[in-house]
């Protein structure tokens, strides 16, 4: 009898490995890029299918790879967002990882998202919240008057985990003493 | 378990090695 090869989607889907002599990082990662089309309603649907992954890495170099040829966050024009989330997580508030979740956002004023996006990403990528498997991941999203970054937990309840992500933030930002910091959860980003 | 850290500093660093490249 013929046997069937059964393939499932999820032994299909890439994998990314450190690569010989590369440093692995604690996670993979995956970077996604979404632009919203102007004058678009932004429904589920729509924002699904405007955002795009980029490609995933193990490693640091391979991240440095993606990295080196994307475009800076503050050279960026109109509505457009990059996010660096686990791989397997979607920087959507629906994906099971992040549905209980929420996330600090800083608002910063133009001129300043493409420094404080490389500062967060790599404390990121090198582990420095502290917080074991709690990030999911991190956003920036270009604005017309100002940029806005934020980073992603699982457990919007977990206070001890929430204000250790707070004070990391504000260690590898190196923000201006008067910027404002603001945790909101999912559920009420959905509200 | 032990988790693998890296600092901003060695994180730079590996960008100019030819690896990342």
């Amino acid at each position: 009898a013929k046997k069937k090869v059964c393939v499932s989607p999820k032994y299909n889907a890439t994998i990314a490995v450190p690569g010989v002599g590369e440093h692995p990082l604690q996670y993979n990662y995956s970077f996604w890029y979404s632009r919203r089309t102007p004058g678009r309603p932004a429904s589920t649907q729509s924002y699904e299918s405007n955002i795009k992954q980029i490609g995933s890495f193990a490693s640091v170099e391979q991240f440095w790879r993606f990295y080196s040829h994307m475009i800076r966050p503050g050279d960026l024009t109109g509505h457009s967002d990059f996010h660096l989330f686990k791989e397997g997580i979607k920087p959507m508030w629906e994906d099971d990882a992040n549905k209980l979740g929420g996330k600090w956002i800083i608002r910063l004023r133009k001129g300043l998202a493409s420094r404080c996006w490389e500062n967060l990403i790599l404390a990121m990528l090198g582990e420095q919240f502290m917080v074991g498997g709690e990030i999911c991941g991190a956003v920036v999203s270009v604005r017309f008057q100002e940029d806005i970054i934020s980073i992603w937990n699982k457990t919007a309840s977990d206070q001890a985990t929430i204000t250790r992500i707070r004070d990391t933030l504000r260690r590898v930002l190196n923000l201006p003493p008067n910027t404002i910091m603001e945790y909101k959860t999912h559920t009420d980003s959905i509200k | 378990g032990t988790r693998i850290i890296y600092d901003r500093k060695f994180l730079l660093e590996c960008r100019s090695s030819p690896l990342a490249r």
